[in-house]
């Protein structure tokens, strides 16, 4: 376990805590994408199901439970919590996600790195994290003006992927046999996709002026 | 624990 990773694991669980914070506070999701959140607890249901077989460290076990509830609970709170409910924009949330969810299986089908169910599904899981925020980007685009919390999730989001990758060329440099093409490539393409993102969160806090994205 | 196995991470 190095900084940049205990660093982007912290920086995740924050980015679920704004958003269930949000969420349980203020009892809206505006602006939050419904299909990213789905994405996310299909991606942690995937990618977890080691839980219970392979014990690594109390830590990862900790931290797994703590993103299955969380990305599971926020799902329901924005499809069945009668008040959050209402603030769900279902119009403007219109990314067909589950166009998503089958190129990444498929996908997991032919570039893995053993053809075994658990390393498929763990796979497929990746494939679907580095494109689960794209509902969410698409929303953000359409909804113009994006509230603070909004944005600090995203950002939250972003700033965890790019720790990972700087906790992947330490662990390069000092782990003899540390390569994983499969988790470095689709970790680089999520990250890719947030640069925008960043672009403009940043000049929007420079100038300090409101986040907008342009059309 | 896993050792160099990237499975050890979230």
């Amino acid at each position: 376990m190095n900084i940049f990773r205990l660093a982007g694991d912290m920086t995740h669980l924050a980015s679920v805590l704004v958003l269930l914070l949000k969420i349980h506070t203020i009892k809206s999701c505006a602006g939050i994408s419904l299909k990213t959140q789905e994405l996310y607890a299909l991606v942690f249901a995937t990618r977890y199901l080691d839980l219970f077989t392979d014990y690594i460290s109390l830590y990862n076990t900790l931290m797994k439970l703590i993103f299955l509830v969380s990305s599971f609970s926020i799902v329901w709170y924005i499809r069945h919590h009668k008040i959050v409910r209402r603030s769900y924009d279902k119009d403007q949330d219109t990314f067909r996600h589950y166009f998503l969810v089958l190129p990444c299986f498929l996908l997991a089908l032919v570039i893995n790195e053993k053809f075994t169910v658990k390393e498929i599904m763990w796979t497929f899981s990746l494939y679907l994290e580095a494109v689960a925020i794209l509902p969410q980007l698409v929303l953000l685009q359409r909804t113009r003006n994006i509230d603070n919390l909004t944005g600090q999730y995203v950002f939250l989001l972003g700033a965890y992927r790019s720790l990972y990758i700087l906790n992947w060329i330490y662990r390069y440099f000092t782990e003899p046999h540390y390569v994983h093409w499969i988790t470095w490539i689709s970790g680089l393409v999520q990250t890719l996709l947030y640069a925008d993102f960043f672009y403009y969160y940043f000049q929007s806090w420079k100038n300090n002026v409101k986040l907008e994205l342009p059309a | 624990v896993l050792t160099g196995d990237s499975k050890d991470e979230l």
